[in-house]
């Protein structure tokens, strides 16, 4: 599985449609404070599936909606689309690409597409289980984890053995 | 299952020993099962010892070297169960040079299998990337994605 | 007793803004006594708005910006209550090159009270200092102290 | 109250006898990871009479004597001395100089004093109470705590405030 692009709208900061390419090797996010990189590692997660609003920063999930500047609207929904490189089949659908879109309203409610078929959430995470990658995996590395890491419990280590075995 | 669990446990703690050696240029390190407590409920305690020092607990480990520690068992948990892709948000921000270096030099080993995103205000880190992205606000508050090559960058 | 404290704290609130909108460039921001409980027993609330962005729960705003809003409240308590000296260790690590530049530049107006001492791997707070110590281990181990020069230190 | 020099013998990574001298304005401590940057914080908030092991990021208090390397013994005590301008009086001490010196043993046993005088812990603590600078004040910002403030409870920032009011 390869990860070929993240197509954001009226996620957190990217008010408008924006698209990331990925090729193999290393892509480095760059600028300054604030600008938005870290939001592109919430709207993977979020696409993956996370549920918990505290882990994507905010107080409730449709904090993850554009809500606007001293110059721009709020808009009424956030949606995203990974688009994936299917070819080796470690996802178990049978086609050569697969995109998975999530979209969120101001009502709260949410909802889910695989190959732009509605699916339910359920269906999005077990997509992604034993591919090591998904909400729960150690493939996302947050701002800030790495050193409350080694700080945390010898129990709370054992989450990330976890995932892994 | 306990086997299955015991198993793959035993792989990482292998990785772990060889990548703590590498990310550090020598020393050891290892993880252990905790005792006395059933291995699907144990907690795992962590032993590292760079090159040169004592033993001595982990608490005490300087800021950067805790996170070279940390690299190493995510390196090793990659080398046993790889991710197809993994994003890492300034995992940099205190690992001096020649730390930033060993830890991208040793990440080039992973990129066969798994593509590296990694978000960073680090310029060796950026120099030692294929491609970069930048990401700017020129209307306060609207993101907006920028292709950059590694000149503009250094502008 | 309670005056005294809700005196500081007001103090320490105006000169909370005032701080916030010098490091920020604009925006807003302001601490609250927690409602309904004893001045004695309160939480702090903070509330924080970068220029040209809406107001929001302060967890959303980024790893920088929580840095730049922390030290506008530490610089803020240094105006009420200035310490004889200060020690910041690694501080900058989170923050890009303008807000390094931001935070020295405001740094320098209590250094008539105040002796600073400021660890930090970045060129930028160095050049901006008045004398850079090196600490080395040549000896494996073994802490060295050297008084250094900035050329020393750029090469 | 001016700080002038910290001598340290023993404590940490800092081996053999080691002056730091401090002068007005701003002083940068650089070096590579792992050097004892760090330390020299510690050793810092140690003199002032921090007893708490955790902060010092240690197990216990002998935690803090150099403890050897693979070339060369641990030693017996851990010390620091420190010298203070007093010319102001903000301690309340009638003198222009001002030393305060800590050591503890292998044994666990600790010594303090003020001058080259011997006193209690307590005494070291009374010293720098209301100067602004002691083991609680927010004159000390170890690293990573930066991080951790914002994200810390509403109660849990009222602390800072209790140091200044
Ligand atoms: N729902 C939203 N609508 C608009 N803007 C938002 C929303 N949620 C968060 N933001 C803004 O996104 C910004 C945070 O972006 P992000 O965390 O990605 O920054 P960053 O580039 O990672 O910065 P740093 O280098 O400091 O870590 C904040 O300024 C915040 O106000
Ligand atoms: N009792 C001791 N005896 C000898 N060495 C010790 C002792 N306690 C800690 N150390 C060593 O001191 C080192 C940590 O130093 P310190 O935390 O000051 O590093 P630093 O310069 O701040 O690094 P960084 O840039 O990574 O934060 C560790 O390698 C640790 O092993
Ligand atoms: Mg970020
Ligand atoms: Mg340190």
């Amino acid at each position: 599985m390869k990860l070929k692009k993240i197509d954001i709208r009226g996620f957190k900061s990217f008010a408008d449609k924006t698209r990331l390419t990925f090729h193999d090797g290393i892509t480095c996010i760059v600028g300054p404070n604030g600008c938005g990189k870290s939001n592109i590692v919430d709207v993977t997660k979020w696409i993956l599936g996370e549920q918990s609003v505290k882990s994507l920063r905010g107080k409730e999930m449709t904090d993850v909606i554009f809500n606007g500047t001293t110059t721009r609207k709020a808009h009424g929904y956030a949606e995203a689309t990974m688009t994936l490189d299917n070819e080796d089949r470690l996802l178990n659908i049978d086609m050569d690409e697969v995109q998975v879109t999530r979209r969120v309203h101001r009502t709260g409610e949410g909802e889910y597409f695989i190959n732009q078929q509605p699916v339910r959430l359920k269906d999005i995470k077990e997509l992604f289980m034993d591919t090591g990658v998904g909400t729960k995996s150690y493939s996302v590395m947050e701002q800030g984890q790495i050193e409350v890491f080694i700080n945390s419990s010898s129990k709370d280590r054992r989450k990330l053995f976890e995932e892994a075995a | 299952s306990r086997e299955l669990f015991v198993k793959t446990f035993e792989e990482i703690r292998s990785s772990f020993q060889e990548m703590f050696r590498r990310l550090f240029g020598g020393g050891r390190a290892d993880i252990v099962l905790q005792e006395g407590v059933d291995v699907l409920e144990a907690g795992i305690e962590i032993f590292a010892k760079p090159p040169g020092k004592e033993n001595r607990s982990i608490s005490l480990l300087s800021g950067g070297e805790k996170v070279m520690t940390t690299i190493s068992l995510l390196f090793a948990v990659f080398k046993t169960k790889p991710s197809p892709f993994c994003i890492l948000d300034e995992i940099d921000a205190a690992l001096d040079e020649a730390n930033v270096d060993r830890f991208m030099a040793v990440l080039q080993e992973f990129l066969s299998f798994t593509q590296f995103i990694i978000i960073s205000h680090n310029r060796r880190t950026m120099t030692m990337s294929d491609e970069i992205y930048g990401v700017t606000m020129e209307e306060k508050g609207v993101s907006k994605v920028l292709t950059m090559s590694l000149d503009t960058v250094s502008a």
